[in-house]
């Protein structure tokens, strides 16, 4: 892909009100495997979607446009590919 | 020449002795680790961080946890096993408690480790190294390898905050010179998160390195994790004090480490993959740990530190000592400051001295001042500035912002070419930091969109006053002219305290002099008006020394008297708290009782420009300037001036150039004023004044001084001199042959080789030919001309010559 393309992955953010309990059944509704709270960040969660191709210059809709619409959904990121360097 | 002493000693808090002066471990690369014991007076040895002094005060990093967020950290390896901390480790890139790092043939992993061991690794355990903090809990993030998202970059961050303490992060975005970008919002929210919530409240430290890409002319200001309030941007230095090749200079870096630098500098050494050793850890990456362990040391000192007041203890502590910049600045609140080094060098010894003693900074305000959505035009070579008056909202107390901190200015610019802006910032009390320098390698046509430049430069200023943003567009390379930079918004957001960060500690002797009277004294009530520039707690009689309290300021009198005044009258200043106190003796007007707080000085003195102090006349490196009574500083380089363009005499190494001083360069090689350096000549120069053939003063042996340029043969139109000089030498040159031939042997008209067309030679000179080829043969008109001529014997003078050719040039 060209260097300022954005790479797309199988991991999104996902923020979701109401706990552990109401992101793991929406994940199961949408077919994600939830990952858990991302690190400190309440009702932040990783989901992860073992279907979808790992890395991809084209964003994913479909499924991951429906969840967005669930009451509880507050937002959602399709996780992209930074470039870090190790200094 | 070690003197043993058991390290067992230092791990409870003891003051150093003279006969504790020097600590031997018999760790393998101990006696290597010069930026430990630097102070041992060997290898030149100039300035250290005191790390033995904060050791010898009992601080080794106990009870304190540090993590690294990086490629994993070999848990096992015999100098980190001991401190390891499983709970301040996670590996994010596979999703479960395990850093251990991923191994492969090119130990590609070994980054973690690395920055590891300069923190914790044990000490006195005949392995490898001594961590800074040696005693404090290690922990690892494994986070870089693997696909770097959003999300894993807020797990990392926001790791256990209420188990660590200190994160150091020896990565970011590229630093090719041509990358801008910083934490997206998620990584955004963990940084927030993590100043407010983690370690109880007190706020988590993030510890960041500034960036390698000095070879890319980098700049790490366009890094927005380095560049962030919430983290504290480190630079390296080698140990000579020079800039390393890999350094990026920006005005948000707070301080410096040790790191490696040229050949000749002693290296890092630390431990490595598969249980070694290595001392090829370098650039800013082996600073940032460095920097995350005296953290520890002064958090062990105190760990009630909030985020703040360990950037407070650094800015306070940090220092220029021997570190070379050619940008060192005294801010108006008396702190030295570079856009290499940030604060200078880090000195552990005091800073944990200052973290025993530490009172809380007051909270922190943010004004954020309202927009300049004013559109302005950047055109190539010139220069837009806008001035913003800013209130520091003082109508606001939740945010009012008397004392600077960090300061942030929010940009919006489309330009062409990122690549050719350089932004500065020039605060109220006039100083000057570069937001932004020229990228050669960013062509970028995507300018800059609400990009937070940030700058420590003005910590401990005042906040209110004319806020100077320049924006300079420098064309690297021919661009189209059609669509000019344009500067859309930008705002200021300023962060600080509305009252003196340090005033807190000496609060209660303040609270006994503003206090009112006191009972004894209010023996008889007064009823009558009061003066006016009493407040609404009434007064004791009519006049203005009787107010119980001042509407503005009070003046205090040797005789324990006081009076409420409007204005502090000359000679004196108002403080925090309302009082006019009496200046130091030769100031007019000051801003604090010391002998450098003054802003203009009694008559007969003058203000020295950034010390603040009044002298009797202008030192070295200072002129006087007549219209402001004030000594200001010679240009750069300068020893003696007298205005600001005008130098008379120079620093050591410079030389006067007409009237500036330039560094003085070897034989072969010329002043880039642009980069400040000495660069070789073109080959073909001996000296040179710039680049390229056509600079050269001198030529090279084998080559030829031509006009200013140097060449192998002489070109047309030039011919060969030789001379001999005053020395007896002989001197080879081409010079320009008489204008009227093409080509010659020699000086002078008679001795052409070839003519330029129109022109004949005849016997070495070059001789018009005219359309009159023969007297006889012209045209009516020429021919009895010619005749005319002829018969007049007119050819015998040499000026008319050539007003009949060859007639009167071959007869006569």
């Amino acid at each position: 892909p060209p260097c300022n393309a954005r790479i797309y992955t199988n991991h999104w953010a996902v923020r979701i009100a109401g706990g552990p309990d109401v992101a793991e059944r929406i994940a199961d509704k949408y077919g994600y495997r939830n990952m858990g709270q991302i690190g400190d960040l309440k009702d932040h969660y990783h989901f992860f979607h073992s279907r979808t191709i790992k890395r991809s210059t084209l964003s994913s809709r479909g499924r991951h446009s429906f969840i967005s619409m669930e009451p509880k959904v507050e937002w959602i990121q399709q996780q992209v590919v930074k470039r870090r360097i190790k200094r | 020449d070690y003197q043993l002493v058991p390290p067992l000693s230092l791990t409870s808090p003891a003051h150093s002795s003279p006969a504790q002066n020097n600590i031997f471990y018999n760790d393998a690369k101990w006696s290597s680790m010069w930026y430990i014991h630097c102070n041992d007076n060997v290898h030149n040895c100039q300035s250290d961080m005191n790390i033995m002094g904060a050791w010898k005060r009992g601080y080794t990093g106990k009870n304190v946890v540090v993590t690294i967020l990086d490629d994993g950290i070999e848990r096992n390896h015999p100098d980190l096993f001991q401190n390891y901390d499983p709970q301040a480790s996670f590996d994010v890139n596979g999703n479960d408690m395990d850093p251990m790092p991923r191994y492969d043939a090119t130990n590609e992993n070994k980054h973690g480790t690395r920055c590891a061991g300069e923190v914790a690794a044990a000490a006195n355990n005949s392995h490898c190294i001594v961590g800074i903090a040696y005693n404090a809990k290690i922990g690892g993030v494994r986070m870089l390898d693997g696909d770097v998202t959003d999300m894993v970059e807020a797990k990392s961050l926001s790791l256990q905050p209420q188990h660590i303490d200190i994160y150091s992060a020896s990565w970011g975005p590229d630093d090719d010179g041509k990358t801008v970008d910083g934490p997206a919002s998620l990584a955004r929210q963990a940084f927030e998160n993590g100043i407010r919530m983690g370690r109880k409240g007190r706020g988590s430290i993030f510890v960041w390195a500034s960036g390698n890409g000095g070879r890319s002319r980098d700049h790490c200001s366009c890094d927005g994790y380095t560049n962030s309030i919430y983290t504290i941007s480190i630079s390296s230095t080698a140990e000579s004090g020079r800039k390393p090749w890999y350094l990026e200079e920006c005005s948000s870096t707070l301080t410096t480490t040790y790191s490696s630098g040229e050949n000749y500098d002693r290296k890092i050494i630390t431990t490595d993959l598969r249980h070694r050793c290595t001392d090829s850890h370098t650039g800013t990456s082996a600073s940032a740990p460095m920097a995350a362990a005296i953290i520890a040391l002064a958090l062990e000192a105190n760990a009630r530190l909030s985020w703040r007041d360990v950037q407070h203890i650094i800015v306070k502590t940090s220092r220029a000592g021997h570190l070379s910049a050619p940008d060192w600045k005294t801010n108006a609140a008396g702190y030295n400051v570079s856009h290499l080094y940030g604060f200078g060098l880090m000195d552990a010894e005091a800073m944990v001295m200052e973290a025993e003693r530490w009172t809380h900074v007051p909270s922190q305000h943010v004004c954020v001042e309202t927009a300049d959505r004013q559109i302005r035009t950047i055109r190539p070579e010139h220069v837009v500035r806008s001035v913003y008056k800013a209130t520091g909202c003082n109508d606001n107390p939740n945010h009012h912002v008397i004392y600077l901190e960090h300061v942030v200015v929010r940009i919006t610019i489309t330009h062409p070419r990122r690549g050719d802006l350089s932004i500065n910032l020039t605060s109220p009390s006039g100083t000057k930091s570069q937001l932004l320098a020229n990228r050669l390698f960013d062509h970028s046509m995507e300018g800059f969109k609400n990009w937070e430049f940030m700058t420590t430069h003005c910590w401990g200023e005042k906040a209110a006053g004319d806020w100077v943003l320049e924006i300079y567009d420098s064309p690297s390379q021919l661009r189209s002219q059609k669509v000019p930079g344009k500067l859309k918004e930008w705002s200021l957001v300023l962060y600080g305290t509305s009252v003196h960060p340090y005033s807190l500690r000496s609060e209660k002797t303040r609270s006994a002099e503003m206090v009112g009277p006191t009972e004894e004294e209010l023996t008889e009530e007064y009823i009558g008006p009061c003066d006016s520039e009493c407040n609404e707690n009434g007064c004791e009689g009519p006049g203005p020394h009787n107010c119980i309290n001042c509407l503005h300021y009070f003046l205090k009198f040797k005789n324990n008297t006081r009076m409420c005044v409007s204005e502090c009258p000359s000679g004196f200043f108002r403080d925090d708290r309302k009082r006019c106190k009496k200046c130091s003796s030769l100031c007019e007007t000051c801003v604090g009782s010391r002998s450098d707080q003054c802003t203009t000085c009694r008559t007969g003195f003058h203000l020295n420009e950034g010390f603040n102090t009044c002298v009797a006349s202008c030192g070295d490196g200072f002129y006087l300037d007549l219209d402001s009574n004030i000594c200001r500083r010679c240009p750069e380089n300068c020893k003696k001036c007298t205005s600001f363009n005008i130098c008379t005499e120079c620093k050591p190494g410079m030389s006067l150039q007409g009237n500036k001083c330039q560094m003085t360069c070897d034989p072969g090689t010329y002043y880039n004023g642009h980069r400040r350096t000495c660069e070789p000549c073109h080959r073909a120069c001996a000296t040179c004044a710039g680049t390229g053939i056509e600079a050269c003063s001198k030529c090279a042996e084998g080559y030829l001084l031509e006009d200013w340029r140097c060449v192998l043969t002489c070109s047309t139109g030039y011919y060969l001199s030789e001379q001999t000089s005053d020395s007896g030498q002989l001197q080879r040159s081409c010079k320009k042959c008489d204008h009227s031939c093409y080509e010659c042997l020699g000086p002078g008209e008679r001795n052409c080789s070839s003519c330029v067309s129109g022109y004949n030679l005849e016997a070495g000179a070059c001789v018009v030919s005219t359309i009159c080829k023969d007297a006889n043969e012209e045209s009516w008109a020429e021919g009895s001309f010619c005749v005319l001529v002829k018969k007049n014997n007119l050819c015998q003078r040499k000026v008319l010559q050539q007003l009949c050719c060859r007639t009167c040039s071959q007869k006569g």
